[in-house]
């Protein structure tokens, strides 16, 4: 465990909870993409199934059982507490699109041919893409809540940090995961766009207002 | 089994 690991997990843990709090406080999730956190429960579901076959320490599954309990829990507050408030009129991006063609991807390239790596190759592969859905639908409606904002920055900062934590072990552990790597670097491409816009209008705007 | 050296990541 390095710090840039340590760093983007508790980015990701931030997001995920920031999430959360927002659409329980507010006890609306109007301007967000109930589609995209259906992508991140699946991605969660996939990857994280080794959580019945083995124990790598407690952080870890301490963790995954975190990461997997909230994304169930935001669906839930999306699709059926606050179902009302769920704006599905701009929530329109074909996710098939996205799932169809990344379950392909992950039978042909892959590490090895097995369900427990198949399923983690399509969970890598499905979280790079799983937020377009929700920048989808920020730039139909043209903004997008202070808080929603500062949800997809850490969001993807968690992923720019992953990248510099396998700079960090390939330097120091000779360890690198071409797969992961690739799609870490698409995943936080997506949010190149968002984050000029994050630093640029961040400041003192009530709304973030992406050019449609 | 050992475990894949990338599977210890979140």
């Amino acid at each position: 465990m390095n710090i840039f690991r340590l760093t983007g997990d508790l980015s990701h843990l931030a997001a995920i909870i920031i999430l959360l709090l927002k659409i329980w406080k507010t006890r609306s999730c109007a301007g967000i993409s109930g589609k995209s956190q259906i992508l991140f429960a699946l991605v969660f579901t996939s990857r994280y199934l080794d959580l019945l076959t083995s124990f790598i320490s407690l952080y870890n599954t301490t963790m995954k059982v975190i990461y997997i309990g909230c994304a169930y829990a935001t669906v839930y507050l999306i699709y059926a507490k606050f179902k009302a408030t769920y704006d599905g009129n701009h929530d329109t991006f074909r996710v098939e699109f996205l799932v169809v063609p990344v379950g392909g991807l992950a039978f042909l390239v892959n590490h090895d041919f097995s369900p427990l790596e198949i399923l983690w190759t399509f969970s890598i592969y499905l979280e790079s893409v799983a937020i377009l859905p929700q920048l989808f639908m920020i730039s139909k409606t043209g903004e997008a809540e202070t808080i929603t904002t500062h949800y997809l920055f850490f969001l993807g900062l968690y992923r720019a940090l992953y990248l510099i934590n396998w700079i960090w072990r390939f330097y120091f552990e000779g360890f690198f995961d071409m797969i992961a790597i690739v799609a870490g670097v698409v995943q936080t491409i997506l949010y190149c766009d968002f984050f000029y816009l994050y630093v640029t209008k961040g400041e003192g705007r009530s709304q973030l207002s992406i050019p449609t | 089994e050992e475990e894949a050296p990338g599977k210890d990541e979140l």
